[in-house]
């Protein structure tokens, strides 16, 4: 049989040892352990790669601690948009979601739209009108909040600044 | 940001990315992630990609589309094309972050040019692992 595999990642940056406490180490461990056993059930259960990214994903997002989903960071306006890929390597499909809002699992979205339209990049308002027109839920604000998140944006929100999810400061840049 | 890239037991890979975006962004910004070719890419005849990182760079590396070119015109392996991009031409223009990627023979690779990636992964040989640090 050949070999088959699952990678994930919960985002890379300025992560130093030290800086979190064992506590919330083993919380990330523990989250990563979880997204990358359900995914690999799949590929186990003799499921295809993109069911198990989709599930891997799918776990990632609904976890607070990782920027995407649920813990989602915050923007310059308080609010959350979110983006999302997927590509299918045995057809070259692939579907793209961007400038998203009260979604929880965008990487479905992103799926919907290669499996469901003609197109492979839908963004802001028409794409949540196609999410709607799949009867997707949106969940209120306060789903995606989150206090770490928050003080985050709190101390750049009145700068030119902007910041990766899990860095220091970033000098803001303008074209 | 997250990611996920797989190779089941068929020798189909695919890729996901699913990202918040940074901290404070204002005016419609969009990184890589939602880019086929910049932050997500797969090609059962390379490999599958899913980036992490400051997005604009990723933007202007075609970055995933850029390690599976390496492999198909150079000939790299999926470890050197992707140690090739993030450690070198990512870094050459002051890019930021990392990637996952897995091939359809099931090797994979993770390189990350800052001081960590949340990462982890699982083969049918066994193998397994679950990081944060360098």
């Amino acid at each position: 049989m050949k070999k088959y595999s699952l990678v994930i990642h919960g985002g890379a940056g300025t992560l130093v040892k030290g800086l979190m406490t064992p506590e919330k180490e083993e919380q990330y461990k523990s989250a990563l352990n979880e997204a990358l056993e359900k995914g690999y059930a799949i590929l186990e259960n003799s499921g295809s790669a993109m069911d198990a990214v989709e599930v891997a994903v799918n776990h990632l997002e609904d976890s607070p601690l990782f920027n995407a989903g649920k813990g989602s960071v915050f923007t310059n306006d308080g609010t959350h948009e979110m983006d999302a890929a997927i590509m299918d390597g045995k057809t070259l499909d692939a579907g793209a979601v961007s400038l998203i809002t009260g979604i929880k699992n965008p990487i479905s979205l992103a799926r919907d739209i290669m499996e469901k339209t003609d197109h492979v990049f839908l963004a802001g308002e028409g794409a949540m009108r196609f999410a709607k027109s799949l009867d997707y839920t949106l969940e209120a604000p306060e789903y995606f909040y989150d206090e770490h998140r928050y003080q985050q944006w709190q101390n750049i929100k009145d700068s030119d600044k902007f910041q990766l999810d899990h860095s220091m400061k970033k000098e803001g840049k303008f074209g | 940001t997250v990611g996920a890239v797989a190779c089941d037991q068929n020798g189909n890979v695919a890729a996901a990315t699913s990202t918040g975006g940074m901290t404070n962004k204002r005016w419609g910004r969009v990184g890589d992630s939602p880019m086929i070719g910049s932050g997500t890419y797969a090609n059962n005849k390379t490999c599958a990609v899913s980036c992490t990182g400051s997005g604009e760079y990723f933007i202007r590396g075609v970055v995933a589309y850029d390690v599976s070119c390496l492999m198909e015109y150079k000939g790299m392996s999926l470890e050197e094309a992707a140690s090739e991009v993030i450690n070198k031409r990512v870094l050459e223009i002051g890019g930021d972050g990392g990637l996952i990627a897995v091939d359809a023979e099931g090797n994979i690779a993770m390189p990350f040019n800052t001081e960590g990636m949340y990462r982890a992964f699982k083969t049918s040989k066994g193998e397994k692992e679950i990081g944060i640090y360098r």
